[in-house]
């Protein structure tokens, strides 16, 4: 037995141009959430509750794509989704389509452990998520102004935007993202643009 | 997209990840976190959480790959997460962290960086975002 371990992340693909100070911001939250995660586990909380409390921090900073600061559909809403695996066993729980729900991977966790089921997703999702009694908020407390600054760009752009932060002041700084050739499922990514 | 994954003190390993998915994505869109085996899995090996181009994520069943090959091939981790990042991604950008019931910690990517971090219990700590 080699002790314990933790590793966090905030997402891939980042655009080079990010300003110094958005990098210090990032590098505070993994590291403040690294310490959360290492604290529990020197209370010798079980691993499947350390992933659980330290994504809960992280869904609660808009800092990152994921709960408050979660990117936008094309229709300018948030659509969270979620899973959580118990190594111990391979219980897992998933969800997708969250709306409301304020922290998705605490759902994902009650999926796993008062369901019969791996995964639920949309309007069963919400259901199951009032039955529990988990805290909701309105969709609207997911959405950031620096989101609504990005999806117009991605609009504009009729491109789907990656997993990282393009900050919208200094909108050239954006060209990177959209001149890059970047493809999905071997297309170029225009391919997708909504019709 | 965010993600964590442990191995506590008795060797379980657990992972969880969470995401907002893509900006502009189509109403209804499922990307790799949720599902179990591409953005997220965890066993009695190691636990995994993935992040990037969700659809390239799930054609190579990241996730429960980093698993597969420790399992068959006895990779150690860190080999078993550069093999499944330059093997199964084919063209796809992602990048993934992962941590193995002896107590060791990993990470891969084969985009322009990654927020990632982290620590071991004798005393490594790390955070960064580029190589």
């Amino acid at each position: 037995m080699g002790g314990w371990a933790i590793a966090v992340h905030g997402g891939a693909g980042v655009d080079p141009n990010l300003p110094v100070e958005r990098q210090e911001e990032a590098k505070q939250l993994l590291t403040r959430c690294l310490n959360i995660g290492i604290s529990a586990l020197r209370s010798s909380l079980p691993a499947i509750d350390v992933v659980e409390l330290v994504v809960r921090e992280l869904e609660s900073d808009p800092v990152f794509n994921s709960g408050r600061g979660s990117a936008l559909t094309e229709k300018g809403t948030v659509e969270m989704e979620a899973s959580i695996m118990d190594g111990a066993g391979r219980r897992c729980g998933a969800v997708s389509g969250i709306t409301t729900v304020k922290n998705p991977i605490s759902l994902a966790r009650l999926v796993m452990d008062k369901s019969p089921h791996s995964y639920l997703a949309f309007s069963g999702a919400e259901d199951f998520a009032r039955q529990q009694g988990v805290e909701t908020v309105d969709n609207d407390y997911f959405i950031t102004e620096d989101n609504i600054g990005m999806l117009k760009l991605a609009k504009e752009a009729k491109t789907i935007l990656f997993d990282y932060r393009i900050p919208p002041v200094g909108l050239d700084t954006c060209s990177s993202a959209v001149d890059s050739p970047l493809q999905m499922n071997g297309l170029p990514l225009t391919v997708y643009a909504p019709e | 997209t965010v993600g964590c994954v442990v191995v506590d003190a008795q060797g379980r390993c657990a992972a969880a990840t969470s995401t907002g998915g893509l900006m502009n994505k189509m109403s209804g869109r499922i990307g790799d976190s949720p599902l179990i085996g591409a953005g997220t899995y965890a066993c009695s090996l190691c636990g995994v959480s993935c992040t990037g181009e969700g659809e390239a994520i799930i054609r190579g069943t990241l996730a429960r790959d980093v698993a597969a090959v420790m399992e068959y091939k006895g990779l150690g981790l860190q080999e078993a997460v550069d093999y499944v990042v330059k093997e199964r991604l084919d063209q796809g950008k992602a990048g993934l962290i992962a941590v193995s019931k002896n107590g060791e910690v990993a990470y891969g990517f084969n985009c322009v960086g990654m927020f990632r971090g982290c620590a071991t219990e004798d005393g490594f700590m790390e955070v960064g975002i580029w190589e």
